[in-house]
């Protein structure tokens, strides 16, 4: 690497600073980070996470993977050193640092950071990459923004209000069992800088007063609400557990639970269904319609003993519109250990038999658990499907968490009302005798050519 | 995207920076590098990644785990360490400085 200064060189068109000599003034952690990155990763970290900016098969020592481990959760207060150039300099805007808890779920965010680091900073420095707050467990973070190595230490800010400092990147990249889970880690800003604080006046050299120099959290003076309950879709997913099977499910109707058949695959089984927002209940149910095996649609539908109270019940969308803004919630990856997430993406397909929607393809992040759990319209609210599977390439192992397909809600809530009305499950028996061009499709073939006819 | 975003990225962006690391007098074994945000432009004070300092820390990376652990003063890492930030102006003001590239990275052809 040359670190000599080189001649100077435009940044996306804007000149770079020179690179600044610092010193370190502390290296600080967030302890609830720590407590909450051990109940969601488990104590078996090293075996099924990775969180290494390494490819998999790059040679990353064990000794180096514990080191990336161990300061997974570290930050660094730098004092800068300034010339008289940097001291005249134009301040900048002051930044303001959001309340925990005060961004929900499915809020987007944006990421800034300097991908490859110190490589080639011209081009990299400062690249954005938007996303939304997939899940929250305390002060750790997840968020489904795609970011690259290098970007450790960037910011995450808020589109509202703008430009808030939500949180800082812990991991961009983070593996599970060999397979890339598309979430980046992160920390919250908040308690990063009340530990910073604390520290700075502890410390015994005169370091105490940079704690004024820490930003404060958003308040009064924003004049902008400190809490946003966010779209009320981000709380529809509920976890169905099956015997051993957990998946994700979605009411319909307060007693009524729409999941996947390979989640609650036979009728008159019991189900726990549990909800972990606004509160965390547990409600028995039981399937009371599965579809057959061999039926393309994979649907289960359980009836609940109780009301799901508080649980929102979504109103089903009746046209799909390609490239608009969609989400799906669901609990894919974390199970129970935390509520469900929420991937962002756009209907990368409506695909139709007969001008009929029959399978939706998305480009949100579905992972393992997820089957079963709504997708929704960010435009209109409305829930566009269920989940039914994300793609795996049987010659390679490899799975794509962003392409998922989806059971288009217009195939099912005919049959949903029809049950809900009068328990009567003929319309959803119909789903068993769905049509050989629908089965196609969802084999992934390619549709059969017409059969030449005879001219004879 | 920039009418979502519009104000929200251009803080983002007056916020951002790059830290590398290096051992005094051997530039070649660096720099570790990350990204990092700057909380004051004047004083400079910035905050970033904790993971490159693991190489210069004088007890080792254990000390990160060790109970009780919340922060550590500056002089936990080695005098060798060596710390730059790079940033990007406020307005329009001197440049220069730029690194140039280096082996490892490369833009294959699609």
């Amino acid at each position: 690497a040359s670190l000599e200064p080189g001649p100077p060189a435009p940044s996306r068109g804007r000149p770079l600073q020179p690179r600044l000599p610092a010193e370190l003034l502390l290296l600080l952690s967030c302890p609830a980070f720590w407590a909450h990155f051990a109940r969601l990763f488990g104590d078996e970290a090293a075996e099924q996470w990775r969180f290494s900016s390494a490819a998999r098969d790059d040679e990353v020592s064990e000794d180096e993977e514990a080191d990336q481990l161990r300061a997974l959760g570290w930050f660094a207060l730098l004092g800068v050193r300034l010339g008289q150039e940097e001291v005249e300099e134009e301040r900048g805007p002051a930044m303001a640092v959001s309340p925990l808890g005060a961004v929900p779920k499915g809020a987007p965010l944006l990421v800034c950071g300097s991908p490859f680091g110190a490589f080639c900073p011209d081009i990299f420095l400062n690249t954005l990459s938007c996303g939304v707050l997939s899940n929250v467990a305390g002060p750790l973070l997840l968020t489904d923004a795609r970011c690259l190595p290098g970007t450790e230490g960037g910011g995450v800010f808020t589109a509202r209000p703008a430009g808030a400092l939500v949180a800082l990147v812990v991991a961009p990249l983070c593996w599970k069992a060999g397979e890339w889970v598309g979430f980046t880690l992160l920390c919250a800003a908040a308690p990063l800088f009340r530990a910073a604080r604390d520290a700075l006046h502890r410390l015994p050299h005169s370091t105490a007063a940079l704690a004024a120099l820490l930003p404060p959290e958003v308040g009064v003076p924003w004049g902008l609400p400190l809490r946003d309950s966010g779209p009320l879709w981000a709380a529809a997913a509920v976890l169905v557990e099956c015997g051993t099977v957990w998946g994700s499910g979605v009411a319909v109707a307060p007693r009524l639970v729409v999941t996947c058949r390979h989640v609650s695959p036979r009728e008159a089984a019991r189900v726990l269904v549990r909800s972990t927002t606004p509160k965390s209940v547990a409600i028995w149910g039981r399937v009371v319609f599965a579809t057959q095996e061999t039926c393309p649609y994979d649907i289960a539908v359980v009836s609940l003993e109780e009301d799901l109270d508080d649980v929102p019940i979504p109103v089903p969308a009746e046209h799909f519109h390609e490239g608009e803004a969609v989400s799906v919630v669901g609990f894919g990856v974390f199970g129970q250990s935390c509520g469900p997430s929420v991937t962002s993406g756009i209907l990368s397909a409506v695909v139709q038999v007969n001008g009929t929607p029959v399978m939706l393809q998305t480009t949100c992040a579905v992972h393992s658990g997820s089957s079963g759990g709504p997708l929704f319209s960010n435009h209109s609210g409305n829930l566009l499907g269920i989940i039914t599977s994300n793609t795996r390439d049987n010659n390679t192992g490899a799975t794509y968490p962003h392409l998922n397909f989806s059971i288009p809600i217009t195939v099912l809530q005919p049959a949903l009302q029809q049950y809900s009305q009068t328990q009567d499950l003929g319309g959803l028996r119909e789903l068993d005798r769905a049509a050989e061009p629908v089965r196609v499709v969802w084999r992934l073939q390619r549709p059969l050519a017409e059969a030449p006819r005879s001219k004879l | 995207m920039r009418r979502q975003w519009g104000s929200a990225m251009r803080a983002a962006e007056q916020a951002g920076c790059m830290v590398s690391a290096s051992r005094a007098g051997q530039p070649e074994a660096g720099p570790w590098s990350c990204s990092g945000v700057i909380l004051s432009r004047s004083p400079g004070l910035v905050l970033c990644h904790g993971g490159i300092f693991v190489p210069f820390l004088r007890a080792g990376s254990e000390v990160l785990t060790a109970a009780g652990a919340v922060f550590l003063p500056g002089d936990s890492c080695r005098d060798d360490l060596r710390l730059h930030v790079q940033w990007a102006p406020t307005a329009a003001g001197p440049g220069g400085g730029a690194e140039r590239g280096r082996p490892g990275l490369c833009t294959p052809q699609c």
